[in-house]
């Protein structure tokens, strides 16, 4: 199973 | 003061309808030049990016710029009491806890109100870079549709893997597996009708079904849908609303094995 990853990890608050 | 005329309130409709399912709640930020929302899906894997511009609407007043916390599912139920053919207007006042849509038949001869509450929402804003994408597959949004659903009855997840023979959708669950490879075919009566394929550089990713196919509630909205892919990016799903905008749906990919 791939574990998901989180959009969070590729784009920063700003 | 607020307050936006849409002569084809349908389109309004399509849009709540294609994200109200993956967004519960969102601000809605207005301002001179138009109105968008962003929002992150509950589990922040998924992100919802909606542009209307006010060159889209026969009337558009922003007086100063404005943000709105609306419950998605509350403004569906609302919205779903305007006929296909009305004209939707949005009003607003500043300060007020409420928005208005007003529904007008396009003979004028029904005028129905709907006030709904509005709601504090504490939600993260994300930059999200310009990026240069390996591949952008441009193809019917009916036939990715399709895709997405025929590959949900067999597995979870979908590999996209787009190299110059054309873009492959494979997937594999407890039954079996299975690939569909459309290739580049620009060769049809009509444009909407094209696959077409602009690659840089290969690429495959891996991405969860569910959210693909939630993504494509926006079919109602556009001929097209436009893939756009690089790797360590989340992939980009975007439909056109004509003359107006976008809808954009940013999925994270899930890690190779």
């Amino acid at each position: 199973v791939n574990p998901q990853r989180q959009i969070t990890a590729f784009f920063s608050k700003t | 003061m607020l307050e936006l005329r849409l002569v084809q309130g349908s389109l309004l409709k399509k849009v709540l309808e294609s994200i109200k399912d993956l967004v519960n709640d969102a601000n809605f930020d207005f301002s001179s030049s138009g109105f968008s929302l962003q929002s992150m899906d509950s589990s922040h894997v998924a992100l919802v990016a909606l542009l209307l511009k006010s060159e889209g609407f026969e009337h558009y007043r922003c007086d100063r710029n404005t943000s709105m916390g609306m419950n998605l599912g509350n403004m569906s139920k609302m919205l779903k009491c305007a006929g296909n053919d009305d004209i939707i207007t949005i009003k607003g006042d500043d300060g007020s806890d409420t928005v208005t849509f007003m529904f007008e038949s396009p003979t004028q001869d029904k005028i129905a109100d709907f006030e709904m509450k509005l709601m504090d929402i504490d939600s993260e804003h994300l930059g999200i870079p310009e990026a240069e994408y390996h591949a952008i597959v441009k193809m019917p949004s009916a036939e990715f549709a399709r895709i997405c659903k025929d590959l949900a009855s067999i597995g979870d997840t979908v590999v996209i893997s787009v190299t110059k023979e054309g873009v492959k959708f494979s997937t594999r669950g407890d039954i079996g597996t299975a690939n569909i490879v459309l290739r580049q075919n620009t060769t049809v009566d009509k444009p909407e009708d094209a696959t077409v394929i602009e690659m840089n550089e290969p690429v495959s990713m891996t991405f969860a079904l569910r959210y693909m196919n939630s993504f494509t509630k926006a079919t109602p909205l556009s001929n097209t849908v436009t893939i756009s892919m690089s790797p360590d990016l989340p992939v980009v799903v975007e439909y056109k609303i004509a003359e107006m905008g976008y809808v954009r749906f940013y999925l994270a990919p899930k890690m190779e094995e």
